[in-house]
């Protein structure tokens, strides 16, 4: 694409394709857009987060993150989707433009790079990353299990083989610990959202345990409203509550690591798929889905910005 | 490139929680190299469940056998596949 005017957010895109657009996006805005590297992967490929500022210094900020499951397609099309929304709904809409007056947002679309290639060269239906395992001809590691929450408890496998194998160690998984010292880096961080796909549902912690989070009739509130916004564009059904009462046990998981380390608004995003395709979405869905998700975000970030703490 | 040629994706819909853990049971048979793409998690919760082609009857006799109701999300994993390959070149060429 000459530009992000032109790039085509109604199909899939390749690894290249999406960092293309990265670079194309920062050098349309340098005053609000620039992309950071955060780390390599397994295979060497660059982690790169947009970061969304409009000043400040190590302001409050939101993270967003896509594509940690490598085959959940939509949510790294949606990614690309939100970044040029953000891009050009700054300075046209007031309640946007408020958020980014006061908080930076981060932005990683591709939080499994080496997966999100080998969906495209070899497995469509690869999920996990490309790490090996000594003593396994079994490869790659849920990248969702390998946080140092409740890490190794029920909620996540020890055999290499399965889908949710959480890795020998927490954070042995490059790409979680990129994300990991970037957050303790930071240290500024007051909403953290991690987008998967399928089967619309907007989760809070814990997974790991039973016990509630002592925030958890806001996260409820915040979780209900967003809910509200997102299905009042098309209809779409989503649920919504803790992850360990709405599916089921999942341990080491991403937001419940965020939210112990006092990130209080931390919610995981499951998207669409309204029918039968599964991860197998339509590209034709690809909009309407980064659409609908967008008026939740827009909540939960409104709801951070008007509540600081 | 692996090939999905035959693979379905069935749709289980386990009534209670006794049925919930027969589906753990099929997860755990581990050569029946099946790919659960949304897993047994509460009653009345879909299960999706891609199916490689050579474990597809056997599968499905040990749904019936256990009366778990199950509907065929997807016929053939590796046509969908294709739709989403042309679907890409084709923008890609526009």
């Amino acid at each position: 694409a000459r530009s992000t005017n032109t790039f085509n957010y109604a199909t899939y895109h390749t690894l290249e394709e999406i960092y293309d657009f990265m670079d194309l996006l920062a050098a349309e805005h340098p005053q609000l857009v620039s992309k950071l590297q955060i780390g390599s992967s397994y295979e060497g490929r660059p982690i790169y987060v947009l970061k969304f500022s409009t000043g400040g210094n190590n302001r409050p900020a939101i993270w967003i993150d896509t594509g940690i499951h490598s085959r959940e397609w939509v949510t790294q099309a949606s990614g690309v989707w939100f970044a040029k929304k953000i891009a050009q709904d700054y300075g046209q809409d007031p309640a946007f433009t408020a958020i980014l007056d006061n908080m930076d947002i981060f932005l990683e679309i591709v939080t499994n790079p080496d997966g999100f290639a080998f969906t495209h060269s070899k497995n469509r239906m690869w999920r996990k990353t490309r790490s090996l395992t000594s003593g396994s001809t079994c490869i790659g590691v849920d990248p969702n299990r390998n946080w140092d929450a409740g890490f190794g408890k029920a909620g996540s496998s020890s055999n290499p083989c399965s889908e949710t194998y959480r890795g020998k160690f927490a954070n042995s998984e490059v790409e979680v610990k990129s994300i990991v010292d970037f957050v303790k880096e930071h240290g500024n961080i007051k909403a953290f959202i991690s987008i998967h796909s399928y089967s619309q549902l907007l989760l809070y912690p814990f997974g790991y345990k039973r016990e509630s989070p002592a925030d958890k009739d806001e996260l409820d509130q915040v979780a209900k409203s967003a809910v509200e916004a997102l299905t009042s564009l098309y209809g779409t059904k989503f649920k919504y509550g803790s992850i360990i009462t709405t599916i089921y046990q999942a341990s080491g998981g991403t937001i419940d690591w965020t939210y112990d380390q006092g990130i209080k608004y931390s919610f995981t995003f499951e998207l669409r798929d309204t029918g039968r395709y599964g991860f197998l979405l339509p590209a034709s869905q690809i909009i309407p889905t980064a659409q609908e998700t967008w008026l939740a975000l827009l909540t939960i970030m409104e709801h951070t910005l008007n509540h600081p703490y | 490139k692996e090939d999905f040629v035959g693979h379905q994706v069935l749709r289980i819909s386990a009534a209670d929680e006794a049925q919930v853990q027969m589906v753990k049971e099929l997860e755990d048979l581990e050569h029946l190299q099946l790919d659960f793409w949304r897993g047994p998690a509460q009653p009345g919760s879909p299960i999706d469940v891609r199916v490689p082609f050579p474990s597809i009857q056997a599968v499905k006799v040990f749904l019936e056998a256990r009366g778990l109701r199950y509907t065929i999300m997807i016929e053939d994993v590796q046509s969908l596949l294709d739709d989403e390959q042309e679907q890409m070149f084709a923008s890609r060429s526009r």
